[in-house]
């Protein structure tokens, strides 16, 4: 869970998520 | 310094291959419509997503270390003064410089690891990056730890060096010491 909320700053890069 | 660290695994080559297959994952992952709506160009992904994984990557160091040095700090590696110390020695400054690509790779592989797990877990729709995860050869035979390792054995092997293999006995103890706490 080191990585948890790093999906926000890959959707500033049009990476989606879910 | 982990941030130091973490930008110095990036610049070796390893990171830099490990870099560029993430710009792929990315170019290949992100929406259009959306980098059009932001005026997102596909070359800008690359250097940004790496800024992402540096900064990211150095946070796991960070956490990982801290409770790594809370737990040898209640139970100190006896001979951790005398290990500090065979460190001023030449032949131990250079086997440390050699095994520099070993590191390097180790912390590139640790924190690609997590961020493919993490990504998968949580469901972003983002290629994997580590050549572990997706099998990919020719980027798992640029990783140097191998060939690192090789180079390391022989170096050792051949010195003459009492303060090269104190300090390789007493690392391999403090290793020990850290895995068993």
């Amino acid at each position: 869970t080191f990585f948890k909320g790093v999906e926000t700053d890959l959707a500033e890069l049009c990476i989606r998520s879910g | 310094d982990k941030a130091m660290l973490v930008r110095e695994a990036f610049a070796s080559p390893y990171g830099k291959a490990l870099t560029a297959e993430l710009g792929k994952s990315l170019r290949a992952s992100a929406d259009p419509a959306c980098l059009t709506d932001k005026a997102l160009t596909a070359d800008q992904l690359e250097p940004r997503g790496r800024d992402i994984v540096i900064t990211w990557g150095t946070r796991m160091l960070d956490g990982a270390f801290a409770l790594i040095d809370r737990q040898t700090s209640d139970n100190p590696f006896a001979s951790a003064a005398e290990l500090e110390s065979l460190k001023s020695s030449a032949d131990v400054k250079r086997y440390l410089a050699m095994e520099a690509p070993m590191r390097q790779a180790k912390i590139l592989d640790l924190i690609f690891e997590h961020f493919d797990r993490y990504n998968l877990i949580s469901r972003v729709r983002l290629g994997a990056v580590s050549p572990l995860a997706t099998g990919n050869e020719a980027l798992l035979r640029l990783n140097p730890a191998d060939a690192t390792e090789e180079k390391l054995e022989e170096f050792a092997g051949k010195s003459r060096s009492k303060a090269l293999k104190r300090f390789l006995q007493l690392s391999e103890q403090a290793g020990a010491a850290q895995a068993a706490s």
